[in-house]
């Protein structure tokens, strides 16, 4: 039975790829066998790896062409983690590609992965638009990253009554953790953000630790790698992520 | 003729909102009658700004319930600076909130001010979903802030895409201009992405002066003000912002 993780938030920019792509390299790398899966129709998975990764089929061709997700599934040179891209998405097959997610049949494309992934990681669009409700009812967990900055915390109050009315309408999805991201400390209104967050939120809900803002971020996306790959010996911040697979393997019921 | 600037971007947390409420001051302050207008699902501007705007009527009234806009349009102590908040938007209204949006009715409501404004800034939701294509259907131009970071640049294209698929059903809309959003000097892959639009885009496409990386955007936020207004001696950056402003200025017809 694979575990189906979500990040999504309301804000946009917050980290969601970000986290997604290097909690899953992370969680890899601990011997999962985890998928990352890409709905957002800006194919932000893509954009944060490299242009084969965009060009590839993906989920559009599953859920739009029939194709089987075992045919379109990416091995990484990770030996334990692989990746459903987007797939290409014309303007054209939005609204078909929008419905598509939302009457279940991102579900069954998962199902169709079953035995061979412990993890699946759902990357989404900002907001709650089809896309984003479609994966969060496709999900066993979600994960909100909350950037450390007054606005993002401000949105944060949404996110929940979103979480609430799918739930009373028979969604599974639970709120795994909040990831603080992009903590810049030497900001006093980026410290208060996350202050907040401790002081508002019972501590199993906050995973730990929070990831910093950190230049290395922008160099892995030119490199089109996660951090931990940026080079022969990963860079500090590379770690915080393998924190992160630590607190969240202790939250699924991760075999 | 109230001339409709809408800020869009398909990625999110680039600045779309902090460019519409920054830009919208400077305009204000070199003497054009200004509404900035929240059509952001998630009510950016309010969290932006203060909780008074985030609990205030204000589209949602005019699109779904009949308030006139006239009601619901807040003054600010700004004297040529008024704003259009998002109103109460419940998660079981959204659909017809964006259905309104897309059919022309964002349209008549800003024809239900004419003469009162000289410019409307929209600002929207990451993505192209509902509301940000109705907002671009109602707009005289575009203003797409791009994050001076790699991925932000990737996602450029699309939104050249749907100016084109746009256009090409009969929306007038035409880009202003790109505004180069959170750069970061001393960051080679940042730089890296302002030279590459300098190189790759004609000159007059790119609005002038970048906007830098800048802590006092989080105190700006945190105090709930544009930039502007943070302190009775403005920062630097604030001084930006009425550049942009001039460079608006130089190319919409403005009277
Ligand atoms: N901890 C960090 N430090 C510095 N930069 C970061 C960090 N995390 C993410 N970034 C950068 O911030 C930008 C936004 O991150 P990302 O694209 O992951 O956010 P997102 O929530 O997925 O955005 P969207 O709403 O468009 O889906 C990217 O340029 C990314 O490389
Ligand atoms: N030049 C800047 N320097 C530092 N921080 C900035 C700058 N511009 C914006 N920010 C901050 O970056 C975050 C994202 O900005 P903003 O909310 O304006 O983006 P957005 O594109 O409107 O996001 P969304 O996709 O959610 O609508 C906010 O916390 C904002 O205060
Ligand atoms: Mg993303
Ligand atoms: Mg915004």
């Amino acid at each position: 039975q694979i575990i189906t993780l979500t990040n999504a938030s309301q804000k946009g920019g917050v980290g969601k790829t970000t986290v997604a792509l290097n909690l899953a390299f992370a969680l890899a790398q601990r011997g999962w066998r985890t998928l990352i899966v890409d709905t957002d129709p800006q194919g932000a998975l893509g954009l944060s790896l490299t242009p084969r990764v965009s060009a590839a089929r993906g989920l559009v061709d599953c859920l739009l062409d029939g194709a089987a997700p075992l045919e379109v599934v990416i091995q990484t040179r990770v030996s334990q983690l692989a990746i459903l891209p987007l797939g290409k998405l014309s303007i054209d097959r939005l609204v078909a590609y929008e419905e598509a997610v939302q009457d279940g049949r991102l579900y069954e494309v998962l199902t169709q992965l079953e035995g061979r992934y412990d993890l699946a990681i759902l990357d989404t669009a900002a907001g709650f638009g089809a896309t984003t409700v479609g994966a969060l009812c496709a999900a066993s967990y979600l994960i909100t990253p909350v950037q450390a900055e007054p606005v993002a915390l401000r949105s944060l109050p949404q996110l929940l009554d979103w979480i609430g009315w799918l739930r009373e309408r028979g969604a599974p999805v639970e709120l795994l953790g909040v990831v603080i991201s992009m903590l810049q400390e030497e900001d006093p209104h980026s410290r208060r953000v996350a202050e907040e967050l401790w002081e508002r939120f019972p501590r199993e809900l906050i995973l730990e630790p929070p990831v910093p803002r950190d230049p290395a971020f922008l160099h892995a996306t030119a490199a089109g790698v996660p951090v931990g790959l940026l080079s022969r010996t990963p860079p500090e911040v590379a770690r915080v992520f393998d924190q992160l697979a630590l607190s969240v393997e202790a939250r699924v019921r991760l075999q």
